[in-house]
């Protein structure tokens, strides 16, 4: 089973 | 003061189609050099990142860096209003909380102006650091949406994977499985027709289909599209808008519990 990330797991606040 | 003239106002409604599904409210950002935009999905699992530089444009103006505040659904009831061979300008005064699409026909015999009120968006802006990706794979972007529409009907992820066979698209679901590969292919009459995989590591990655299938909605801006992919990065699916810039698709992979 796959869980789905997230673009805030990889990118941080400008 | 801001004014905007895009001769060929059918790209901004092709942008506006590309994107309105996978976002409901933006900020379109508009400076010196373009107007731009970056927005996440609700689930915060895809971003989409558009420029449109200002040399695209036969007019640009943008006397200061201005944030508008759109809700797409709204910008595109607006945008299908225009001609496809309609010229599009966008007006809008400093500090007015509105914004003014004018659609003029071709022949000049036909001007409409639609104002549409503007909105108040938090939203967090991201910082898309440089990557340097593992393989970059560019194909016909008919292809590929073909490609994510087939396995779509058998399964709800898709696993891709380039080594240096080529580039493999795979699903699995109640029904049975789909595998399908794509090899290099550079001895095609048009340079959009070709399949090109720049390799430097083996890498698979899954991702949701129906955010794929929802990307894909950005076909007819460009021939061609370019994935690239990274693992533990988000794919980046790029469509470029020829003379002026991109519509960048980030999607987050799933990943093994």
């Amino acid at each position: 089973q796959c869980l789905q990330s997230r673009i805030s797991d990889y990118f941080g606040r400008d | 003061m801001l004014e905007l003239r895009l001769v060929q106002g059918s790209l901004l409604k092709k942008v506006l189609e590309a994107i309105k599904d996978l976002v409901n409210d933006a900020n379109f950002d508009c400076s010196a050099t373009g107007f731009s935009l970056q927005a996440m999905d609700s689930s915060h699992v895809a971003l989409v990142a558009l420029l449109l530089r200002n040399e695209g444009f036969e007019h640009y103006r943008c006397d200061r860096n201005i944030s508008m505040g759109m809700n797409l659904g709204n910008m595109n009831k607006m945008l299908k209003c225009a001609g496809n061979d309609d010229i599009i300008t966008l007006k809008a005064d400093d500090g007015s909380d509105t914004v003014t699409f004018m659609f003029e026909s071709p022949n000049q015999d036909k001007i409409a102006d639609f104002e549409m009120k503007l909105m108040d968006i938090d939203s967090e802006h991201l910082g898309i650091p440089e990557a340097e990706y593992h393989a970059i794979v560019r194909m016909p972007s008919a292809e590929f949406a073909r490609i994510c529409k087939d396995l779509s009907s058998i399964g709800d992820t898709v696993v891709i994977s380039v080594t240096k066979e080529g580039v493999k698209f795979s699903t699995k679901g109640d029904i049975g499985t789909a595998n399908i590969v794509c090899r290099q292919n550079t001895t095609v009459d048009k340079p959009e027709e070709a399949t090109v995989i720049e390799m430097k590591e083996p890498v698979s990655l899954t991702f949701a289909l129906r955010y794929m299938n929802s990307f894909a909605k950005a076909t007819p801006l460009s021939h061609t599209v370019t994935i690239s992919l990274s693992s533990e990065l988000p794919v980046v699916v790029e469509y470029k808008i020829e003379d002026m810039g991109y519509v960048r698709f980030y999607l987050a992979p799933k990943i093994e519990e």
